[in-house]
């Protein structure tokens, strides 16, 4: 039996959001430390991987390691239909292949049922070591997708260059090229608004534009965003998710042949 | 020309 019971349900209306452009069809382990999903997209270049701990559930029972694999856009579909403030609850009974979504108004007087079916999906899983970044920027999240979606405007690549000045998102293309320098600044009142960027070495990446896109569908997720990077690996771009665990992107750079 | 390796080439399928 696998039961799950989110309050502030608007929080897995956003997970969705987050990743059901990026990935079609993904498989959430459920186990006694919590619910995580670890996908790549179609070309195998970015990766996303979500974590909400148990503990951050106002109920989570998880009897035994579940897979379950999902449809993202359906999983969506569905989701959409609960009440931003509505509570939501996830369960599936062992050996069934169908999961349930139920929705609770706030004043418990409206309870939707939704139910669908499972799916088997074989996806490789990638070990993913904590690593020590030569770069790690910490900027408001509205501004890193601003910035994303300014660019993509001018071309469909960004080179993001880190150096003891700041931050530098550059772009070019048919009509022109343009250039983004965001300076460290700290002494912000809310710190939220903060621009913090600790840099080991300074490190150049270039990477797609329309993935940088598709991992901003996170930003209403958390204020801030952090981008860590470092040569030749692939940028890891992560949004938290208040006070349950996280959502990271992974990109691998655009490496000159 | 600028290529993007796949991610598996970076971290390791478990």
């Amino acid at each position: 039996m696998f039961e799950l019971r989110l309050v502030q349900g608007s929080l897995l209306k956003k997970v969705l959001e987050s990743i059901k452009d990026l990935v079609n069809d993904a498989n959430f382990d459920c186990s006694s430390t919590g619910f995580s999903l670890q996908a790549m997209d179609s070309s195998h270049v970015a990766l996303v991987a979500l974590l909400l701990r148990s503990e951050g559930f106002e109920h989570y029972r998880c009897d035994r390691n579940l897979t379950m694999g999902m449809n993202l856009a359906n999983m969506a579909k569905m989701l959409k239909c609960a009440g931003n403030d509505d509570i939501i609850t996830i369960k599936a009974d062992d050996g069934t292949d169908t999961v349930t979504f139920m929705f609770e108004s706030p004043s418990q007087d409206k309870i939707s049922d939704f139910e669908m079916k499972l799916m088997d999906i074989d996806s490789e899983h990638l070990g993913i070591p904590e690593a020590e970044y030569e770069a790690i920027i910490r900027m408001p999240s509205a501004e890193f997708a601003r910035i994303c979606r300014d660019l993509s405007s001018i071309g469909d690549t960004v080179v993001i260059s880190v150096t003891k000045e700041g931050v530098r998102f550059s772009a070019r293309g048919d009509i022109g090229a343009a250039n983004i320098v965001c300076r460290q600044n700290a002494t912000v009142d809310k710190p939220e608004d903060a621009t913090i960027i600790e840099m080991q070495e300074p490190v150049t990446l270039t990477f797609a534009l329309r993935y940088m896109n598709s991992f901003t569908k996170a930003t209403p997720l958390a204020e801030q965003v952090t981008i860590s990077m470092s040569s030749d690996l692939p940028v890891v771009v992560e949004y938290k998710v208040a006070g349950m665990g996280y959502i990271r992107y992974y990109l691998a750079p655009k490496i000159e042949e | 020309k600028r290529t993007q390796f796949p991610l598996k080439l970076y971290f390791v399928v478990t």
